[in-house]
């Protein structure tokens, strides 16, 4: 099963809205980063990012492309290593959740001054990693990637090659 | 009346947070253990503050009065 | 040390056990709807 690219893009870019209450004087900024990643290597499979101004191939988007290979590569390795963790001691970071009788977990981390949230799309190969600024709340960011993935339950149990 | 919120989760982690809360956001340590009656309610006080508390959904809200 | 001492007769001149449930509920519904991510299609 090949992947729709195009519209794995829009998804991701459309996962990137802040948040902007009204019953409470509160917002966020969009994510920074909303990235597919393999969660055999941390290969990026598609990407969105919302410093849409960079432009093309400029030295700058080249970084920050190389940034994020960066930031996913060391989460993947946290998630695996976390997933692995066989000693169940329960953390404020891991969240099990269950989604349409599935079962995986959302992590957060702290990436320098970054707030990081990964899970695995349910019984695939895949990761949904989100990067967003330090003032974006942990919680929220927890809430925000649960609803995301179970937007894509076209990806449940996709394997790699 | 109202001179902040916070909203927070489960697991400690902030879900928003504003005016006065966004400055006391090492309350939820000592909110997330205050004993809530049948309904999920609960007021504590100090500090000179007032704070309410609603729990519903795993979600806990406390408002600084 | 604890900041703070639990009330034991509730003050609800504030604000009231229905404006806070209301207020609880506006927040997350507010959250819930932001949270919609609109699918463009076939993943795959």
């Amino acid at each position: 099963v090949m992947l729709h690219s195009k519209n794995v893009k829009v998804f991701l870019e459309n996962t990137l809205k802040p948040y902007d209450l009204h019953s409470v004087d509160f917002k966020t900024s969009s994510l920074q980063s909303s990235i597919l990643l393999t969660a055999t290597n941390g290969g990026i499979m598609s990407f969105a990012t919302s410093n849409s101004d960079v432009p093309k191939n400029s030295i700058n988007e080249i970084n920050s492309v190389n940034n994020l290979k960066m930031m996913s590569l060391l989460v993947k390795d946290k998630w695996s290593e976390d997933e692995n963790n066989t000693v169940e001691q329960p953390t404020n970071s891991c969240y099990p959740v269950e989604i349409e009788s599935f079962k995986t977990k959302i992590y957060t981390y702290e990436m320098e001054d970054l707030h990081a949230c990964v899970a695995q799309i349910p019984n695939s190969d895949l990761l949904l990693l989100f990067i967003a600024e330090s003032t974006f709340p942990y919680g929220l960011l927890v809430i925000k990637i649960e609803r995301a993935i179970r937007e894509l339950s076209d990806l449940f149990g996709y394997r790699l090659g | 009346n109202i001179k902040g919120t916070i909203a927070f989760d489960s697991h400690g982690n902030v879900i928003e947070s504003t005016g006065v809360g966004s400055t006391r956001i090492e309350d939820i340590c000592e909110l997330s253990r205050v004993a809530l009656d049948a309904e999920g309610f609960a007021q504590v006080q100090g500090d000179s503050l007032l704070v309410h508390l609603y729990k519903r959904d795993d979600v806990t809200l406390a408002v600084y009065t | 040390t604890n900041t703070f001492t639990a009330l034991t007769t509730p003050d609800s001149t504030k604000i009231s056990k229905e404006q806070l449930k209301r207020l609880h509920s506006r927040i997350l519904d507010e959250i819930s709807s932001q949270s919609q991510v609109d699918k463009p299609g076939p993943l795959t």
